[in-house]
This record gives structure tokens, sequence and C-alpha cells, in this order.
């Protein structure tokens, strides 16, 4: 009884799907009420299929970026104890590089 | 009791199909619902460019994160390197 | 509401681009 209201409402749907068409064929110019509600429902999948796939990229970027901040940390901090034990006076950053570091943070 | 409301639901979804375009059937007629109609067009289309840019945006994105994935990488071997001259 | 939608993550994904190639920027900058 199921499959055969199933079917029915399949039919139904078939049969003002072509009423519509056949009223209001498409056009270059328009297209008829059943091909817009079609294609509102496939922008509509195809937004929530590029959000999903955004998300992880950007959850991915800000993790890499975090370590990419980490590591020049303890790179800057090595190379300071380094500059201890060898007496050896490097350059201090310049201008821009203060900057950049800021901006970093 | 999931089977059958998974039946409810397929046969709602249908039945709420029917009913959004039986509401459509006139709509063809009404020449203020025309240009409804129109401007429902024209929207489509400016969201599927939208969309376009979005898909080229990701892909945009994607590379920067290979690269910054190449950039973590060589400064992690950097920090090894200091790391055994200290 | 689809349009805003759109827009809104448009936005957010040129904005995340432009500050990761500032940051890449800014982090070779540091390494030279």
């Amino acid at each position: 009884m199921l499959q055969k209201a199933d079917s029915d409402l399949g039919y139904i749907q078939y049969r003002l799907e072509c009423e519509i068409k056949t009223n209001h064929p498409d056009s270059a110019v328009e297209k008829n009420p059943v091909t817009l509600l079609k294609e509102l429902s496939a922008i509509k999948s195809r937004y929530q299929t590029l959000y999903a796939h955004f998300k992880p990229i950007a959850s991915e970027q800000k993790e890499t970026k975090s370590r990419i901040y980490t590591t020049l940390n303890k790179t800057m901090a090595m190379i300071q104890e380094l500059q201890k034990h060898t007496d050896v006076e490097l350059s201090s950053l310049t201008e821009e590089e203060k900057t950049v570091t800021e901006q970093l943070k | 009791t999931s089977e059958l409301e998974r039946l409810c639901c397929h046969v709602n979804e249908k039945i709420g199909n029917i009913k959004k375009t039986l509401s459509l059937r006139k709509l063809g007629q009404e020449p203020t619902l025309k240009t409804v109609l129109n401007k429902i067009g024209d929207e489509i289309i400016i969201v599927n460019e939208l969309l376009n840019k979005l898909e080229l945006e990701i892909q945009y994105q994607e590379q920067t994160n290979s690269s910054l994935k190449e950039l973590c990488h060589s400064l992690e071997e950097d920090y090894k390197d200091v790391e055994h001259l200290n | 509401a689809l349009k805003d939608d759109v827009n809104i993550l448009l936005d957010k994904a040129r904005l995340e681009s432009q500050e990761s190639i500032g940051f890449i920027k800014a982090t070779k900058l540091l390494m030279k």
C-alpha cells in the first residue's frame, strides 16, 4: 500500500511538472517555474558542498600557521641562546623585522 | 520505528514537493508573479557566478595551504640545524 | 538569503587568503 502511495505521489508530481512545462515552455529568456525550482535546490546543495569543503581547509590553515609561529619563536630563542654561548653578536632585528614579528603575533 | 520514520519523511517530502509545484501552477499566468519568476531566474544566475568565484577561492586556499606546509617544514629543518649548533 | 550567505563565505575566504599570504611573506623575511 505504501509503495502504491509512493508511486502515485511520484506520478502526481510528474503530471504537474508536465502541465507546467506545457503551459510555460522554457524560452531563451524565461524559464518555467519547475526548472527554476530545480535550479534553486541545485545551487543550495552546491553551496553546502563548497562550505563543507571550505571548513577543513580553513582550520588546517590556522593549525599550520600556529605551528609556524611556534617554531619561529623557538628558533629565535635558540639563536639568542647561541649568541650568549658564543659571544657572537648577530645583527639585531631591523625595524622591518621587528614590525613583522609584531604582525605575526 | 526508524524505518517507518524514514518512510514518513520520504512521503512527507514528496507531498511537500507536490504542494510547492501546485503553488507554482498558476504562477506563469499572473503578470506580477511572472516578474517575480524572472527575478528569481536572474538571482540564480548571480548566485551561480558567486559560487564559481567561491570555488576558485577555495582552490586558491588549497594552494596557500600547501605553501604554508612547505614553509613550516623548512622552518622546522632550520630549527633542527640551530638546535644542533647549540 | 542564500546569496548573502555565499557573499559572506566568499569575503571570509578572501580575507583568510590575504592574511595567509601576508603571514608567509613575514615568515620568509624573518627566516633570512
